[in-house]
């Protein structure tokens, strides 16, 4: 017998989390598990902490955010990790005790700026895009 | 890998030994698109003051960081496309001055090796200071930009014209010279410097020493020194799995 077509599940978009789908951070703060839901901070990326500053001639670092705790959407769920992530991830390598891994799937990004000298004193600005997380997708 | 429940406070956090921190620093320099970490030759305490190109950076960099605005100029625009601004202070100067016959011209030569591979280049230009001319009173002068192509022993070099701007005699203030036709060559001959010839003309032909002219060279106060800055798009980063 011909067996009825298989039902395909139509594919999951590719996008990222949407926001209001999430119990928001106003939520009572332990989700309906018991779990502690992740709540949002900021990350403050200081060049001067990275020891930078004799060749990177501004910003002094810049601020993200990022969640801590356990997370809806967790970062893997998107594929293209942001830089941040990236260098959150890193910096939690350095700092395991004050940066919590980047666990969060961001919804909005934007770029920053930096301007640096490089090794034959030429001044150089660079954009990186998709460096800072201004909000992700638990919230 | 993906980010799993942070593990429970007892479980003791190992701090990175410093071979650790180095490699962590190198990878966090790639996200930053950076090959490795810049080491800027200390300039002597007299070259620490603020020198032309760093002092435009910064103004680019404040009109980058704030480019939300709707009335943005032609040089925001620019910028807006722009995902790498690089300017070249590392020049030789040549000066085919008075005591020779016309024409007079001046030459700046750059070393092409510092700019980055795999990226297209969207805009550059030759910013040179002008003085008002103590010996040219109200005269109108043209400033042609040429790219020396190919030097010659036995006869003149091949140029490439690039940009004309005409001026007052009495005029002051930074000139501004479009060399983004010259930028096609360079991804050709990276081995090679790039040649700028810079000539100054009166209304009728007459060639002018750029010197005499108010244009200003090397020997200019350090914030007053030509330089040359390059507008890049980058060639879209491969996206990166956090490890």
């Amino acid at each position: 017998a011909v067996r009825p077509p298989k039902r395909r599940q139509p594919k999951k978009p590719n996008e990222l989390p949407h926001p209001n789908k999430l119990p928001g951070i106003f939520d009572d703060s332990h989700g309906s598990r018991g779990r502690q839901l992740c709540r949002r901070h900021e990350l403050y990326v200081s060049f001067q902490d990275l020891g930078w500053l004799d060749w990177v001639i501004a910003p002094q670092g810049y601020s993200a955010y990022y969640c801590d705790g356990e997370c809806s959407f967790p970062l893997d769920s998107c594929m293209n990790a942001t830089n941040h992530a990236i260098l959150q991830s890193l910096v939690h390598l350095m700092k395991p005790d004050t940066v919590p891994k980047a666990c969060c799937a961001p919804t909005k990004l934007s770029a920053t700026s930096v301007l640096y000298y490089d090794s034959s004193n030429n001044v150089i600005l660079r954009k990186h895009r998709n460096m800072v997380v201004k909000a992700c997708g638990c919230h | 890998g993906g980010p799993g429940p942070r593990p429970p406070p007892s479980c003791p956090q190992r701090l990175l030994g410093a071979r650790e921190r180095r490699d962590m620093q190198r990878e966090i320099l790639a996200v930053l698109g950076l090959p490795g970490r810049p080491r800027p030759r200390a300039p002597p305490a007299a070259a620490r003051l603020p020198a032309s190109a760093p002092l435009f950076m910064l103004d680019l960099y404040h009109a980058m960081a704030g480019d939300d605005d709707e009335d943005a100029g032609p040089l925001e625009r620019r910028l807006g496309r722009a995902d790498l601004v690089m300017s070249f202070v590392n020049m030789v100067e040549r000066d085919r001055a008075l005591d020779h016959q016309e024409p007079h011209w001046k030459e700046f030569h750059f070393d092409l090796t510092q700019i980055p591979a795999g990226e297209a280049v969207t805009a550059a230009e030759f910013r040179i200071y002008k003085e008002p001319s103590i010996h040219l009173l109200n005269m109108t002068l043209h400033v042609s930009m040429f790219e020396v192509v190919q030097e010659h022993s036995n006869r003149e070099s091949d140029l490439f014209f690039l940009d004309l701007q005409t001026l007052r005699a009495g005029d002051e203030g930074w000139l501004v010279l479009d060399v983004t036709a010259a930028s096609d060559r360079w991804l050709l001959n990276r081995n090679k410097d790039l040649g700028l010839r810079l000539c100054v003309e009166t209304e009728d032909g007459h060639s002018v020493d750029p010197g005499l002219a108010g244009l200003l060279g090397r020997q200019a106060p350090r914030s007053r020194q030509p330089f040359m800055v390059t507008f890049f798009r980058a060639s879209p980063s491969p996206t990166r799995v956090p490890r």
